[in-house]
């Protein structure tokens, strides 16, 4: 099974 | 004051394709290097950037920076006003909340002028580090688009692999399984036709196949297209504009549990 990841996951606040 | 004039105005027709499917407005930046866009869609799963240089229009102003905010939605019909053939001017006045579309015939005999309502947006910006990725694949855009969209129809995510023998796109679904390949070619006279792989690293990652096809919504825009990959790390699918400028789609991997 997998899980759709967020781009929050991988990339900060500018 | 800020003034753009395009002279092939359905540049920005075909960016709009690409966009409006994943956002439904967003916050432009305009500098006086350029305008800049970035926009995540709802579920924060893509992001899409978008880059275009100052020098890419005829005449180009802009004062001070500034952030104007548009329904693309409402945009798209605006643009429906523009001919195929028509040269664009953007204008935004730093005191109205409003933009002016004007497009022109390019043989001056059809003028159309259009005004917008700009819209307050908030928008958090994401920071993108310069990635040095495992895997670049150049291909042409029309096979890109081909392909995702041919999988599309079998399955609902995509694995995407590449090695040193080329890029493979895989899908399952109710009707069976399919794997596509395309291995490095460089033999056509086009370069737009060549498919470059350039590899520091195998690399195996698994998207949501639908935002492919909305990517691919880009298509006109660039004969060729880049997707570069990094392990545990989103997609980037980049259409460049020649020096114009580009429009990059981030995508966030599917994560195994």
């Amino acid at each position: 099974r997998s899980t759709q990841g967020r781009l929050e996951s991988f990339f900060g606040p500018v | 004051m800020f003034e753009a004039k395009l002279i092939q105005g359905n540049l920005i027709k075909k960016i709009m394709e690409g966009l409006k499917d994943l956002v439904t407005e967003a916050n432009f930046d305009l500098s006086p290097g350029g305008v800049s866009l970035q926009a995540m869609d709802s579920s924060h799963v893509a992001l899409v950037a978008l880059m275009l240089r100052g020098d890419a229009f005829e005449n180009y102003r802009c004062d001070r920076p500034r952030s104007i905010g548009m329904n693309l939605v409402n945009l798209s019909k605006v643009l429906k006003c523009a001919g195929n053939d028509d040269t664009m001017t953007l204008k935004a006045d730093d005191t109205q909340n409003n933009i002016t579309l004007v497009f022109e015939s390019q043989a001056e005999d059809k003028y159309a002028e259009v005004q917008m309502e700009l819209m307050d947006i908030d928008s958090e910006h994401l920071g993108i580090p310069d990635n040095t990725y495992d895997a670049i694949v150049k291909m042409p855009s029309a096979q890109f688009s081909q392909i995702v969209k041919d999988l599309s129809s079998i399955g609902d995510t995509v694995t995407v692999s590449v090695t040193k023998d080329g890029i493979t796109f895989s899908t399952s679904g109710d009707v069976g399984t399919a794997h596509i390949t395309c291995k490095q070619n460089t033999s056509m006279e086009k370069e737009a036709d060549h498919t470059t792989v350039n590899l520091e690293h195998p690399v195996t990652l698994t998207f949501a196949l639908r935002y492919f096809v909305t990517f691919a919504k880009s298509t006109s825009l660039s004969h060729q297209m880049s997707i570069s990959l990094s392990k545990e790390l989103p997609v980037m699918v980049e259409y460049a504009m020649g020096d114009m400028g580009h429009i990059r789609f981030y995508l966030a991997p599917k994560i195994d549990d």
